[in-house]
């Protein structure tokens, strides 16, 4: 899960 | 990070400690749709799954905990404080959640930027937000006067959206491969939902009038 896109928004 | 994006989580968090600091302080829940917060309280879960293995930021994990324990709280007073529960309007707050649910869950299986559980699990939280103030925005409708606190909940929500779409314009012109279609189509779509309130809202307040939805 960690890797490519990352859910950096809440 | 920018400002609007900060901006937006700031306004969200407002708008959940007005709806908190009212049910508090008046020990009433009138007005306010359990559906709603028990709808945003599963958004809340299957979103922030991650929580425990990945760490992207002490802002965004703050964050997160702050978001569920403050909804949980007021599901807890809604559902269990032996005064407030009292106040709760059940007959109003009739939305079946099936109806948002359902449609969440398979839009989900079928459009999501990866096939695994938790980001189909992530996936559904983004559609459940863009429909969960429906059960809130259907029992105001029906109760007709809006009482101030509600009101400004609502507003605020609808707030928070608005700063997310300026975040988003924001991150295109500056971040180069910036793009999350899935998450800009779904939020236009919840920020939509707020546009009717919004009218009646800002009408309220130019004429300096309690907050009355048409029929």
């Amino acid at each position: 899960l960690t890797e490519g896109k990352f859910h950096d928004e809440l | 990070m920018n400002l609007f994006r900060f901006a937006g989580d700031i306004l969200h968090l407002l708008s959940i400690l007005v709806l908190l600091l009212k049910i508090h302080a008046t020990k009433s829940c009138a007005g306010i749709s359990l559906k709603t917060q028990e709808l945003y309280l599963a958004v809340f879960i299957t979103r922030y799954l991650d929580l425990f293995w990945n760490f992207h930021s002490l802002y965004n994990s703050v964050f997160k905990v702050v978001y569920i324990g403050t909804t949980s709280m007021i599901v807890w007073y809604m559902r269990r404080h032996r005064n407030v529960k009292l106040t709760y309007d059940r007959d109003h707050d009739t939305f079946r959640y099936l109806f948002l649910v359902a449609p969440c869950a398979v839009l989900s299986l079928l459009i999501n930027a990866r096939y695994n559980l938790f980001e189909i699990l992530w996936t559904f939280s983004i559609y459940l937000e863009a429909v969960a103030i429906l059960p809130q925005l259907v029992l105001l409708q029906r109760t007709k006067n809006v009482d101030n606190l509600t009101g400004n909940y609502v507003f605020l929500l609808g707030l928070y959206r608005a700063f997310y779409i300026l975040n988003w314009v924001y991150r295109f012109a500056t971040e180069p491969g910036y793009s999350a279609w899935l998450v800009w189509i779904s939020g236009l779509i919840q920020t939509g939902l707020y546009l009717d309130f919004f009218y009646y809202y800002v009408q309220a307040w130019k004429q300096s009038k309690k907050l009355q939805l048409p029929s």
